[in-house]
């Protein structure tokens, strides 16, 4: 598996997404 | 209430693979005139204490199953259905004495919860969803999520029980416009919840806010992926699909499930392992299940296989018992058990 296909991980991805998403 | 005779073997099952690997702990038969169509393994509370028992669904009656010290099983109760059909039962974790189950003939158009009452022990079933309903399962902490409807006319629900399976609430999920598959758990995230849709997208929900994610589209190699589970770890989600509508190739045989690795911040996706079948077996996906790294399914050939999704090979191999074809396969949610189901009502349960 390439991870580098992925792009950049980020640990927080949930909490990220929840504050970029619409409520 | 009838005792059935249940044999016990020290012999480990017919598995040229990995003999040993699944050894035959018992087996019992469901005496039913109707098809077979599910089995499930629960915790039921009875007289104070709870037992793993097993559930079993024909098309007309469920059954729940407690074990007796002898390695026998007792049927203690039996729900009807007389109307519509049962399809599947949907087990609800950390919920005792509470079983759901989906209704209908081509599709879903029910689900209900089977209990018993506390006075007098009868049985007992509640509506709790009617409609075109496409997917369901029964989540960590007591959850049921639905989805009902297809493309922009979908409502995507959670119900939570209490522990009893008394009261409930219930919340929405936005729903993603496109009509979806099935619903898979994250391991490790417990207030994550996937989806996968017609259009071969796998959906990300916040179940806490009910907020859509992310949507993310995977190669379309293999269309009408089905997710079964997910496992969050350093920043991706691995998720196991499996392939029902997979053709056979020449070079990978037949695709039974794919682990494949997202990362939920970028929406790209790359394919890390994929389960075929070993030389010498044929078949397409049937119908299957995931529990922790462990995948069994039951292919068109009739035949159940199992992989280790960590070791990234099959590891079991297990033909049809008495000449008649495997139709269903669980991991029972009590133990690590393997549950294996024909069509006439035999369940054969496997130590993994």
């Amino acid at each position: 598996c390439r991870t580098a296909d992925l792009g950049p991980i980020s640990l927080n991805w949930f909490e990220e997404l929840s504050s970029e998403a619409p409520p | 209430h009838s005792i059935e005779q249940t044999e016990i073997t020290d012999l480990p099952a017919r598995d040229s693979l990995n003999p040993g690997s699944l050894q035959l702990v018992s087996k019992f038969k469901n005496p039913s005139s109707s098809c077979s169509v599910d089995v499930s393994a629960v915790w039921w509370e009875r007289a104070a204490a709870k037992e793993p028992c097993i559930i079993t669904a024909c098309e007309d009656v469920v059954s729940l199953w407690k074990p007796l010290d002898t390695l026998q099983w007792e049927k203690v109760h039996t729900w009807h259905f007389t109307e519509v059909p049962v399809l599947q039962i949907v087990p609800v974790p950390d919920v005792y004495n509470l079983i759901c189950v989906a209704l209908g003939n081509l599709e879903i158009r029910e689900i209900r919860a089977l209990l018993c009452s506390s006075g007098d022990e009868s049985e007992k079933q509640v509506l709790l969803k009617s409609g075109n309903i496409k997917a369901v399962l029964g989540l960590t902490k007591r959850r049921l999520v639905s989805s009902i409807g297809t493309f922009c006319n979908q409502q995507v629900q959670i119900m939570t029980f209490a522990e009893d399976g008394g009261s409930k609430d219930e919340q929405l999920l936005m729903p993603p416009d496109e009509t979806i598959l099935a619903f898979a758990e994250v391991q490790g995230m417990q207030d994550a919840l996937l989806g996968t849709t017609t259009v071969n997208n796998i959906v990300i929900w916040n179940l806490k806010t009910g907020q859509l994610l992310k949507k993310v589209h995977i190669d379309d190699s293999y269309q009408a992926s089905v997710c079964h589970r997910a496992y969050s770890e350093m920043g991706l989600l691995f998720v196991v699909l499996s392939h029902p509508c997979a053709k056979e190739s020449q070079v990978f045989g037949s695709p039974v499930f794919q682990l494949l690795v997202i990362n939920p911040k970028t929406a790209q996706s790359v394919g890390m392992l994929l389960c075929c079948l070993p030389p010498g077996q044929t078949g397409r996906f049937l119908e299957g299940d995931v529990k922790d790294h462990i995948a069994a399914a039951v292919l068109t050939s009739g035949t159940i296989a199992v992989w280790d999704l960590l070791l990234g090979h099959c590891t079991a191999v297990l033909p049809p018992a008495s000449d008649q074809s495997w139709s269903l396969v669980k991991w029972s949610g009590t133990d690590s058990h393997l549950l294996a189901g024909q069509k006439d009502g035999n369940v054969f349960i496997y130590r993994y």
